[in-house]
């Protein structure tokens, strides 16, 4: 663990009054390595590292911490700030009714999952009324495997016709939605590339017609260095307004996290803890600091 | 890197910056441009030019003899059988549709087998594409048992004296103990009805996946013996560096690539393509 590298770091450091600049020196670089370990991008680390050498500059060491103990806490507070700790990563779900959320990533992160839990806890936390919208007309089966989850949940589900394009599907589904009273609507979009251009174009005329009050950006947690391409892209391209990070019952570290809060600096309202529908969480900054720190 | 300029350690940096960019990892990184810094030392290289060849050679050598297409010869009379696994939405059913496809297009039979009876619509997915691959499809109903369909995928492919069955399993994280264990079952209900079977057990990996891809090919190995890997999505940003590492640790053969979402979108793993993008 980090603790027991940071130990044999400071193992000659007896009792002295201050970090020196050689010990945080030191002591930041098992951090740094921990932190690429935890699949942190290159670029978050070192401006990570930067700050924490700021922090931890003429620290004193006390009789309560060890100076392994003192560089982590500094770390993790760190970290903790970064990741989001007392900022407000609630569901922005006020608004004129229907509220249209768009759920967007790579492929095969977890979108077409999430909407199905994300629509759960709407209703069950939240006392909404939310409509299921599949907009991907792409891939095989995508429809059903919404519709299916919606099933299960007892939640409605949109079924667009043959060869119906999603801008197609977002007209149709404001009209239904205010007949059929619905407050929320969910809309799972196509697994894309942020280099497809054409399919990045088509978010972007998603988005311009939908006008989403959200556009959750849906990540695996297991995803490495690309995560701040990939956070890049969409985000320069539609404008995240937060984050739902996946697969966080594996044992991945999780360091997509950071490099993703760095670049868009948007919060991470979920997380996914597994394959069933209420294997949904809200976002914990503290506990993913230390996952990350390992 | 202009010639003319020296070996110095913002050398060393940059380059360390590309390997770690690209997933190959710390620890790697740092063993491959050890052994860069002694060989430059050894040939008294001093030009900042002739240090990229080197390392490009290098990761090349470490690639090379994995480099292993998918050979479907050793099955002797009865049909070759390949079991794909790995870990949630890395792209195995996209996979089995491609590699169905291929073997299709060479005029072989081929069974499909759908043994992820768990996911929703998962039967329907692998169906549309056993369907474009002009496969026999085999398929039990939603919540089966996977063994079952596996060992019914088997025994249509002997039946028909087809060449060869793709069995999908459903995705699971390697730290699940339970789905570990039903994968071992598969596999040994597999071997049961066909000795040697499965011939193949086929890990997808995702290009744009971490560190843990290591942990997934250690986990899945050491529960099922894997004995072939595909590393799916490398069209996109992420160059899939993490296979250095696990061709150095595990040394399981390299198949295949995944470069899009459509059928023809598979290719066989090539070392020196595989190197030329990862430093690009
Ligand atoms: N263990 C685990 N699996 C998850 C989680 N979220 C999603 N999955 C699984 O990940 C796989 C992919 O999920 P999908 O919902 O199909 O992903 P997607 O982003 O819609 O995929 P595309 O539409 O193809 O881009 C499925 O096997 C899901 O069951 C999670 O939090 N934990
Ligand atoms: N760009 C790109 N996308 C791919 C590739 N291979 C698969 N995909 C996409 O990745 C997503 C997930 O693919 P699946 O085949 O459903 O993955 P899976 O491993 O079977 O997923 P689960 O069964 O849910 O665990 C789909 O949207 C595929 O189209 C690839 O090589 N490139
Ligand atoms: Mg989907
Ligand atoms: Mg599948």
């Amino acid at each position: 663990t980090l603790t027991e590298r940071l130990d044999q770091v400071f193992k000659k450091l007896k009792g002295r009054g201050k970090l020196t600049e050689k010990d945080i020196k030191d002591a930041l670089r098992e951090v740094r390595l921990a932190l690429l370990e935890a699949d942190v991008n290159y670029t978050v680390v070192k401006d990570f590292i930067a700050r924490a050498e700021e922090k931890a500059a003429g620290q004193e060491v006390t009789k309560s911490l060890t100076p392994a103990q003192l560089v982590i806490k500094i770390v993790h507070q760190e970290l903790i700030t970064l990741m989001g700790g007392g900022e407000n990563n609630s569901l922005k779900l006020s608004g004129p009714s229907p509220i249209p959320i768009m759920l967007v990533g790579l492929q095969g992160s977890g979108k077409t999952t999430t909407a199905g839990k994300l629509a759960g806890y709407l209703r069950d936390n939240k006392k909404r009324r939310p409509y299921l919208v599949p907009a991907d007309p792409y891939r095989p089966a995508a429809i059903e495997q919404l519709k299916k989850l919606g099933e299960s949940l007892g939640i409605d589900c949109y079924t667009p016709a043959s060869g119906e394009d999603p801008l197609q599907t977002v007209a149709k589904v404001r009209e239904q939605a205010r007949e059929k009273d619905f407050d929320t609507l969910i809309f799972d979009t196509a697994g894309r590339l942020h280099i497809d251009e054409e399919l990045m174009e088509e978010l972007r005329a998603i988005k311009e017609l939908m006008n989403p009050q959200e556009i959750l950006l849906v990540a695996d947690a297991m995803t490495g260095q690309d995560a701040v391409n990939v956070a890049k892209g969409f985000n320069d391209a539609v404008g995240i307004t937060g984050i739902i990070l996946t697969k966080l019952d594996g044992d991945a570290r999780g360091g997509a996290a950071l490099s993703i809060k760095a670049v868009t600096q948007r919060p991470i309202k979920f997380v996914g803890i597994g394959e069933k529908l209420d294997a949904w969480e809200v976002f914990h900054p503290d506990r993913m600091a230390s996952r990350i720190l390992g | 890197l202009r010639p003319g300029r020296g070996m110095d350690e913002a050398l060393y940096q940059e380059l360390e910056e590309v390997l770690i960019v690209a997933d190959v990892g710390a620890e790697a990184t740092r063993r491959l441009l050890e052994g860069i810094r002694r060989e430059t030392k050894k040939q008294g290289m001093t030009d900042a030019h002739d240090i990229l060849p080197l390392l490009r050679r290098e990761v090349s050598e470490i690639l090379r003899p994995y480099e292993a297409p998918l050979s479907i010869k050793g099955a002797g009379d009865g049909p070759f059988v390949v079991m794909v696994i790995g870990v949630n939405g890395v792209g195995k059913t996209t996979t089995i549709g491609k590699l169905a496809y291929r073997f299709t297009s060479q005029g072989k039979k081929v069974v499909v087998g759908a043994a992820d009876t768990f996911r929703a619509a998962a039967i329907e997915q692998l169906e549309i594409w056993s369907d474009r691959a002009g496969a026999h499809f085999v398929k039990h109903g939603s919540g089966a048992d996977p063994s079952a369909v596996a060992f019914d995928a088997v025994k249509a492919a002997q039946a028909k004296q087809y060449d060869l069955v793709f069995i999908d399993t459903a995705g699971r994280l390697h730290t699940k103990e339970n789905l570990m264990e039903e994968l071992k079952r598969i596999k040994r209900i597999v071997g049961r009805e066909l000795p040697h079977a499965p011939h193949e057990i086929l890990l997808v990996l995702d290009a744009t996946t971490g560190q843990n891809a290591i942990v997934q090919a250690r986990t899945f190995h050491q529960a099922l013996g894997v004995t072939g890997i595909a590393l799916a999505k490398l069209d996109g940003t992420a160059k899939g560096g993490i296979i250095v590492a696990i061709a150095q640790e595990l040394g399981i053969p390299l198949r295949l690539v995944g470069v899009g979402e459509g059928i023809e979108d598979l290719q066989d793993f090539f070392a020196e393509v595989f190197v030329d993008a990862l430093f690009s």
